[in-house]
């Protein structure tokens, strides 16, 4: 799976994730990155969220927008928001995966509970930093 | 805020001693050339779902990951693609899912958005309607890769000697 979340200079976010799925899956089987909500979600007023994991869990738990809804609902920041749903409710209910996440100040939020996970970021010119272990 | 970008690759058990550094440093180059790419469209004033579509686009087109060229297969050897993208500023969302002929799925998706009254459309329909609005249709076998069908072929031999679901005793292995 691979996911993006993007800031434009109007202040405009938006948030994309594409995949093959999961290996050996059923025929017919969807996951969570075509779900909005689950695997995407972007509100210029929140965050904009792309999803990677074990997608069964991340459709039930509304991971994208769950995020997003701790932000709007809570006043939590994405930081925190993320982290709780990434790294305690998923964890409790045992879906492994992470997320990248942004807000529209820019801060950047890339939490998962597996070995590893691709992930980067970029906030100038030629200096992309890109991250795959814990 | 500054404009930013923010991507990833997939998570699973990607682990050190599992990575040699030729292929570790093949995932940082090409995710380093997905953020510049995604930058530049965002430095020179494009639009964030610009910004994704030409993001996501690069990292469909490297076999080093699940999606688009390089995905994982079905358990009837297939690759059965899915994709979404959605705009903060206005709330509209595209997806496809289940296609296997849309070389681009999240091109697929975003013109889902954009070109039809609905937000998420599924196997032939979803391909018709991509052709019919003249995106790439490519043969199926464009997305194929041998590491991807070998992994497939191992687990299958594993679940036969464990005759478990093998994703129950490894949660964190994920297949893709």
């Amino acid at each position: 799976t691979v996911g993006c979340v993007a800031l434009d200079a109007q202040g405009n976010i938006a948030a994309g994730t594409s995949t093959g799925g999961m290996t050996n899956k059923k025929w017919g089987r969807i996951g969570d990155s075509p779900v909005i909500g689950a695997g995407t979600y972007a509100d210029n007023n929140t965050c904009g969220v792309s999803s990677t994991g074990h997608g069964e869990y991340f459709i039930r738990y509304v991971v994208a927008y769950d995020i997003a809804a701790l932000m709007k609902y809570k006043g939590l920041s994405l930081e925190e928001a993320a982290k709780e749903v990434v790294m305690q409710k998923l964890v409790e209910k045992g879906g492994t995966g992470g997320v990248v996440a942004l807000d529209r100040q820019g801060n950047v939020a890339m939490p998962f509970n597996t070995a590893g996970m691709f992930r980067g970021y970029i906030k100038e010119k030629d200096k992309p930093m890109v991250f795959i272990y814990k | 805020g500054p404009i930013t970008l923010v991507i990833h690759g997939g998570a699973g058990t990607i682990k050190k001693e599992n990575m040699t550094p030729e292929r570790e440093l093949a995932y940082r180059e090409k995710l380093q050339q997905a953020l510049n790419t995604g930058y530049a469209v965002l430095e020179n004033g494009g639009t964030s779902l610009d910004a994704v579509t030409e993001t996501i686009q690069i990292l469909e087109e490297s076999p080093l990951f699940n999606a688009g060229r390089g995905a994982v297969f079905t358990s009837d050897g297939k690759n059965e693609l899915d994709a979404s993208i959605m705009n903060g500023a206005t709330g509209e969302a595209g997806a496809v899912a289940g296609v296997t002929t849309l070389k681009s799925p999240i091109l697929a998706a975003r013109t889902v958005m954009e070109k039809s009254p609905h937000v998420m459309m599924a196997r032939e329909g979803a391909e018709a309607f991509a052709k019919e609005q003249g995106l790439e249709i490519v043969d199926p076998s464009y997305f194929y890769d041998e590491n991807r069908h070998n992994q497939l072929q191992k687990l299958k031999e594993n679940q036969e000697k464990d005759g478990t679901a093998y994703l129950d005793h490894h949660p964190d292995y994920k297949f893709g």
